[in-house]
């Protein structure tokens, strides 16, 4: 409740249509952001933690600890900018089903997504374009961004499990190496 | 010195030999639309012999009714990114304004991401920057603007429903606040372009949209704030802002699904979170 009631003061404070339109004095509307940053902040944490429970196969298990990036439009994510392998995992807030592109920050060239049954989805690795570059300027380490498209039930979840390609090569049995067998590349 | 086509089983895109915008069809709905686009600017207001107003954080006065073209007239350096799953056409139309033009292979709409800023203003004059689609909808001075994301509001020109229209302002005085969406159409095709968030925007004249993406001026307006919006961003250099319009191009009478459905995905977008553990759980 603590976590929560700090966004709701905020979003309160925040009805002032200067807080909506931003046209107050520089340094209030600052402070505006400030207090609606923080308040997000600890309401993601509380959202992460809800989805992990939610996703737990059974109470005795743990499930994930998920992450919020707050910088997906301008391809920054810690997350998966620095990760051979992670799982995306999607909530849809509609009452239907939704299907989605994804596009997520990442530095490898190319990877073996896993949609929720397990089946190869094809995905695009491509660079992060000039204009984002030009927002983010020194910050994020990403040097491309990979695409793909995600089916998520109605008010349910999806998780998509990417793997960068050379993880995946990893994986081959050490033995099939041995026996001079080449190395299947996962599918693009 | 030929145009250029990106195209998917859905939509097609054509720009031209300067890489600009110049028709866009949906194969679906069999329907193409001749349309150019380009950034402007509206030269703010910093008072003038008629009235002392400035534009301003409270008020949008630009002091001339024609925005300037900030597409250099020679070439906009397209380049097109093609993949499996996106397609993608970059527009650079000055050093501190990109576009790209996106196609996603399973997606009916055209997504124009924009990155706009630091708008440079060494010349002393505040800048409104507009995007802005002329098109062959035959739309008259008829356009419709969302009022929160639910009812679509009949906009005409010059005129107004509550109360005698005076013609003070000919842009300002028939720019309208957009939550989510503006489009125009005629008996046939309607062109549609999808916010991601609110802007002030308006059609000035028939078959042509325009949305205001970002402002920076020079003066105070006078209504209270006391210092000229002119955001200098977390860098110092001046604030940038970048956004998505999402077109949509479809014959007439089944336009309001598709922007309806398309409206509450945008609104309501899947969250997406991730994380480290890879355990064996899906």
């Amino acid at each position: 409740e603590a976590e929560v009631e700090t966004l709701k003061e905020y979003m309160g404070v925040s009805q002032h249509h200067d807080s909506i339109t931003g046209t107050a004095k520089q340094h209030v509307n600052d402070d505006y952001t400030k207090r609606l940053h923080i308040g997000n902040e600890k309401c993601q944490k509380l959202v992460g933690l809800a989805v992990g429970q939610l996703m737990a196969k059974n109470s005795s298990t743990e499930g994930p600890k998920t992450q919020f990036c707050n910088y997906l439009n301008i391809s920054m994510c810690p997350a998966t900018e620095n990760a051979d392998s992670f799982a995306v995992i999607l909530y849809n807030p509609i009452g239907r089903n939704v299907s989605t592109y994804v596009k997520i920050p990442v530095n490898g060239a190319s990877y073996h997504v896993a949609g929720p049954d397990g089946s190869s989805v094809t995905n695009q690795v491509q660079a992060v374009s000039d204009a984002v570059q030009r927002v983010r300027r020194d910050r994020g380490s990403a040097k491309n961004d990979l695409f793909f498209f995600a089916h998520v039930p109605a008010l349910g979840f999806a998780t998509y499990q990417v793997t960068s390609a050379k993880q995946a090569l990893k994986r081959v049995r050490p033995q099939a190496l041995s026996n001079n067998v080449k190395a299947v590349p996962a599918p693009a | 010195d030929s145009d250029t086509v990106i195209s998917t089983d859905v939509i097609k895109v054509t720009f031209d030999s300067t890489g600009l915008l110049k028709s866009m069809t949906n194969m679906d709905s069999n329907v193409t639309v001749n349309v150019k686009q380009s950034f402007y600017w509206y030269n703010g207001s910093a008072g003038n012999h008629e009235s002392g107003q400035a534009s301003g954080a409270y008020i949008f006065r630009p002091n001339s009714s024609t925005p300037m073209d900030l597409f250099n007239g020679k070439s906009v350096s397209g380049k097109v990114v093609k993949g499996s799953e996106v397609i993608e056409f970059h527009q650079t139309f000055q050093p501190w304004l990109n576009q790209i033009v996106r196609l996603y292979k399973a997606k009916n709409f055209v997504e124009f991401e924009w990155v706009v800023g630091p708008i440079p203003f060494m010349d002393g004059l505040g800048k409104e920057i507009i995007t802005k689609f002329d098109t062959d909808i035959d739309s008259e001075d008829i356009f419709y603007t969302d009022s929160n994301g639910r009812q679509m509001m009949k906009r005409q020109k010059n005129h107004r429903e509550d109360y005698p229209y005076v013609d003070l302002e000919p842009v300002a005085g028939n720019y309208y606040p957009i939550n989510s969406r503006i489009f125009i159409n005629d008996k046939n095709k309607q062109f549609t372009i999808m916010t991601d968030r609110s802007e002030g925007g308006s059609s000035l004249k028939s078959g042509s949209v325009e949305l205001m993406v970002h402002r920076r001026l020079l003066h105070d307006d006078g209504k209270g704030v006391g210092e000229p919006l002119n955001e200098t961003g977390q860098f110092g250099d001046g604030l940038m802002a970048i956004g998505k319009h999402r077109v949509l191009i479809n014959q007439t009478p089944q336009a309001a699904t598709i922007h309806r459905e398309l409206g509450e995905e945008i609104y309501m977008a899947p969250w997406v979170f991730f994380s480290s553990q890879t355990s064996g759980w899906n």
